[in-house]
């Protein structure tokens, strides 16, 4: 464990914490792909199998539990507690051609060919992709609630410590995991357009808008 | 080298 990706983690957190509660303070899922809730709960539960045959640490285990009970409450949330604020009509990104691709991927690039490691890359690969439903939907609206905003900035801030992470692992423990960090460099670069609106307009006390 | 019998990162 190093401070990245401690830092890293703690954003991520951070990130799910504000979407919680933008959902229950707005009482209302409006601006939140459905689309990319439901990945990300994929990622999670392909990548955690793990839970159940191994053990890392108590924080490892803490966080992936946190995340998999956190992204099905979301996803709960949004089909039914809030189903009437979610607008089906906007959220129009079709998650096939990310899953599928992901699938090949994972069969092409793992470190081991068994059910468990095939899961796990393709956990990476799909999460690295998973936030363009949400990304789509904001550009197609073209605007943002502040809260949301903040919530994506937490999100890309997660992926982008981990960036520093693996060089200093790189450095101090030799390790490079390559199929982490090049899907892990893909994520970070997706949110580059959004950071630069994010850090220009709404850190300025602008609202989220895309130019028309 | 890693040695990925298992991963330690989120």
């Amino acid at each position: 464990m190093n401070i990245f990706r401690l830092l890293g983690d703690l954003s991520h957190l951070a990130s799910i914490l504000i979407l919680l509660q933008k959902i229950q303070s707005t009482r209302s899922c409006r601006g939140i792909s459905f689309k990319t809730q439901a990945l990300y709960a994929t990622v999670f539960i392909t990548r955690y199998l793990d839970l159940f045959y191994d053990w890392v640490s108590l924080y490892n285990f803490v966080m992936k539990i946190f995340f998999i009970a956190s992204s099905c409450y979301v996803l709960y949330l949004m089909k039914y507690k809030y189903r009437p604020t979610h607008d089906p009509s906007i959220d129009t990104f079709r998650v096939e051609y990310l899953l599928g691709p992901c699938a090949v991927l994972a069969l092409l690039f793992h470190y081991r060919f068994t059910l468990p490691e095939l899961l796990w890359s393709f956990s990476i690969f799909l999460e690295s992709v998973a936030i363009l439903p949400q990304l789509f939907m904001l550009q197609r609206t073209g605007e943002a609630e502040t809260i949301t905003t903040h919530y994506l900035a937490a999100l890309g801030a997660y992926r982008a410590l981990y960036i520093p992470n693996w060089i200093y692992r790189w450095f101090t423990e030799d390790m490079v995991d390559p199929i982490a960090v090049t899907a892990g460099i893909v994520q970070t670069a997706l949110y580059l357009d959004f950071f630069y609106v994010y850090f220009t307009k709404v850190l300025q006390g602008q609202k989220f808008e895309l130019p028309a | 080298v890693l040695e990925h019998d298992h991963h330690d990162e989120l």
